[in-house]
């Protein structure tokens, strides 16, 4: 099982996108795809027309169980997108209580990873959405993840905030047996402006071979297919978009060096 | 003293840029403005050029008073941002910490509204920027403010989070005397594309007159403004983004009915 995370600490910058993206161009490409929201706002539980509010069942279960998940507990979570292998474990808008009883309950941190141990051999993939605030549920992604994307604008409040994004993840490297790889992905690139083409520049000299080789362009595609609620790749296969998000799934698939 | 709170728990759809922008103009007009960033992002103190990992001084003091908050504490935190007139209470990264607090110490949500009721008379307005995430920073700025903007990208995810904010809004809105007034704004609106315009409509036939009646269009100079760390209207009055918000300011400053 490959377990990528998609987090920033900044909000709106394409982290939903970027899961909803990548994990239907693995399906399509006959990979088993599990998309985890553990965003209380559940961005991505909406794009698929599934509630956030109304859900009984959701990665809130997950946290209900004081550490010891029932064997049974995930798979039963999990419903289908109608994307051909494509399946969803939804967010429910109570995960947004779960920080104020991680003090008290303390040990959260490792609740997904022990969730992906019991669905280890029922997918291929798992991608991991994350809201745009460092606390318990970024935790659990950053902890359970094999390989992390970090999809940042090309504009400069966005480049100051991974700074500190970068700093918590080496802090939490540090807990970790191994460290994870982490990659820096463009996003919301418009190749028009100044402002992007400047911010791409510096933040390739400040992080440089952290910074993916590429971009992910301004596609106004994306945004149709989350109002149409199919995966970007089911929409239009050829768009600028997902032609940029397929090269990225190829930079992670076959990374180089 | 007039409040402005400026809220949604959706990332990236303008909030940081709507405070500067409104806040700018507000100080251009002779008014003394305090913007207060309670965001442990910190994007408002990074727009500023201070940084929210190192400020020793910052909104995080005021809720370390257990409820007392002293009367000379609050103005001992705020900064000059070299834009005559307009003042800021900057956030540190340790607001994030809050949170998990909030649940043992109770009564964590008026801080913010006992702090304005210090600096009654130093202020003519006062504008809070609050992070992506229903918790205690978020109800404290619904708390304080007489007047909540809810900025909303004119696409369908942004517009689904919207039914939530409102419904948390009326939630709150029962606790307090009186219910707080609150205008959603339409921002990043790109008149080209199909998207913005379907959706704005969606918006208005939802919303009907909680809609402002107007937009804030993409203006990259908003963008250059936070590269250059100064208020959008010094560094171009005339910019249509610019122009855009000083319409949102008469519309607030004169609500109409
Ligand atoms: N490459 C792109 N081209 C055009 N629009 C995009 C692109 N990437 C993202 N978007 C749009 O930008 C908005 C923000 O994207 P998204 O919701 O994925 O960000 P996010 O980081 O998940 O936000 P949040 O912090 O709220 O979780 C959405 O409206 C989305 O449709
Ligand atoms: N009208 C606009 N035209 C062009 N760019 C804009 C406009 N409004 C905001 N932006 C840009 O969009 C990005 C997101 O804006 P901003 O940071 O203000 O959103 P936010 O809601 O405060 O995000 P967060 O949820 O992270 O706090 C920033 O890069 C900003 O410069
Ligand atoms: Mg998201
Ligand atoms: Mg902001």
């Amino acid at each position: 099982m490959h377990i990528w995370a998609v987090a920033n600490q900044k909000g709106g910058v394409g982290k939903t996108t970027t899961v909803v993206s990548l994990a239907g161009l693995l399906a399509d490409a006959g990979n088993r795809v599990l998309m985890m929201d553990l965003d209380p706002h559940g961005s991505l539980t909406s794009y698929f027309r599934f509630d956030p509010d109304s859900v009984e069942k959701s990665a809130y279960n997950l946290f209900q169980t004081s550490g010891k998940i029932p064997a049974d507990l995930p798979a039963s979570l999990i419903i289908k997108t109608g994307h051909p292998n494509l399946s969803l474990l939804p967010a429910s808008t109570a995960l947004a209580t779960l920080e104020r009883h991680a003090q008290a309950q303390g040990g959260m941190g490792l609740v997904i990873s022990k969730t992906l141990a019991i669905l280890w051999d029922e997918y291929d993939y798992v991608l991991i959405d994350s809201p745009p605030v460092l606390g318990v549920l970024m935790i659990n992604a950053l902890a359970a993840c094999k390989q992390l994307i970090i999809p940042v604008q090309t504009e400069f409040l966005a480049i100051k905030g991974l700074e500190r994004m970068v700093r918590t993840l080496t802090m939490i490297n540090r807990a970790r047996k191994r460290p994870v790889p982490f990659l820096i992905v463009p996003t919301l690139f418009d190749r028009r402006t100044q402002a992007s083409n400047k911010s791409l520049r510096s933040l390739k000299d400040t992080y440089d071979d952290l910074v993916w080789h590429s971009v992910i362009p301004v596609d106004t595609k994306l945004r149709d297919a989350s109002t149409a609620g199919i995966a970007p790749s089911a929409l239009d296969p050829n768009a600028r978009g997902i032609k940029a998000y397929e090269s990225l799934m190829e930079s992670l698939l076959n990374p180089v060096g």
